[in-house]
């Protein structure tokens, strides 16, 4: 579940 | 964004600037292990790929240049300028022994196969164990000055803040990443032993010494 949401994370 | 987020970032910030501030002002890179710092100069470039495909916000742009630019520049300081002072002998773990794993577990288990996506995975996996051949260094001399104590309990809250911060975001929006949850947990348990030690001694004016 790596949504683009996910990437905001660093 | 919430608070656990926040201070995570900040603490990581925190511990790439100390690492930076005691290699400057000590002239030295003495008590440093340059092969964890390898591996989070690739943990940085295989994950913040998106940077080039992806906007996120600026805070996001920022923080990701700023962790690439601060590693590289680590490295550099390390390597070539203060080259000297770099504790060769003591430094001996073999990092191919995290690469190779962690690049095949990422292409076992990710969230889809394709190439940012199992670097993105990767990076998440090496994170998890890129301090061992810090801790490793650690162990082998015996002691770490209280600077380089400091980072490695800023750089290990990090990713412990980072644990709070998806447990709230489990309860507040139900989002949860498996694969992150489970290297950090990891990450996070690497360090523990050292944050006994910092606690127990760093905290109260001693020095970072192992138990002979």
């Amino acid at each position: 579940a790596n949504s683009d949401e996910s990437k905001d994370e660093l | 964004m919430n608070i656990f987020r926040l201070a995570g970032d900040l603490s990581h910030l925190l511990a790439i600037i100390l690492l930076l501030i005691k290699i400057w002002k000590t002239r030295s890179c003495a008590g440093i292990s340059g092969k964890s710092q390898i591996l989070f100069a690739v943990v940085y470039v295989s994950r913040y790929l998106d940077l080039v495909t992806t906007f996120i916000s600026l805070y996001n742009t920022l923080m990701k240049l700023v962790f690439i630019t601060s590693s590289f520049a680590t490295l550099y300081l390390m390597y070539v300028k203060f080259k000297a002072t770099y504790d060769h002998n003591h430094d001996s773990f073999r990092i191919e022994f995290l690469l190779l794993p962690c690049f095949v577990l990422a292409l076992l288990i990710n969230a889809s196969f394709t190439p940012l996506e199992v670097l993105w995975t990767f990076s998440i996996y090496l994170e998890a164990v890129a301090i061992l051949p810090q801790l490793f260094l650690v162990s082998k001399t015996g002691e770490a000055e209280s600077i380089t104590s400091h980072y490695l309990f800023a750089l290990g809250s990090y990713r412990a803040l980072y644990l709070l911060n998806w447990i709230y975001r489990y309860y507040a929006e139900g989002h949860y990443d498996l694969i992150a949850i489970f290297a950090g947990a990891i990450q996070t348990i690497l360090y523990c032993d050292f944050f006994y030690l910092y606690i127990t001694k760093v905290l109260k004016g001693k020095k970072l010494q192992l138990p002979a």
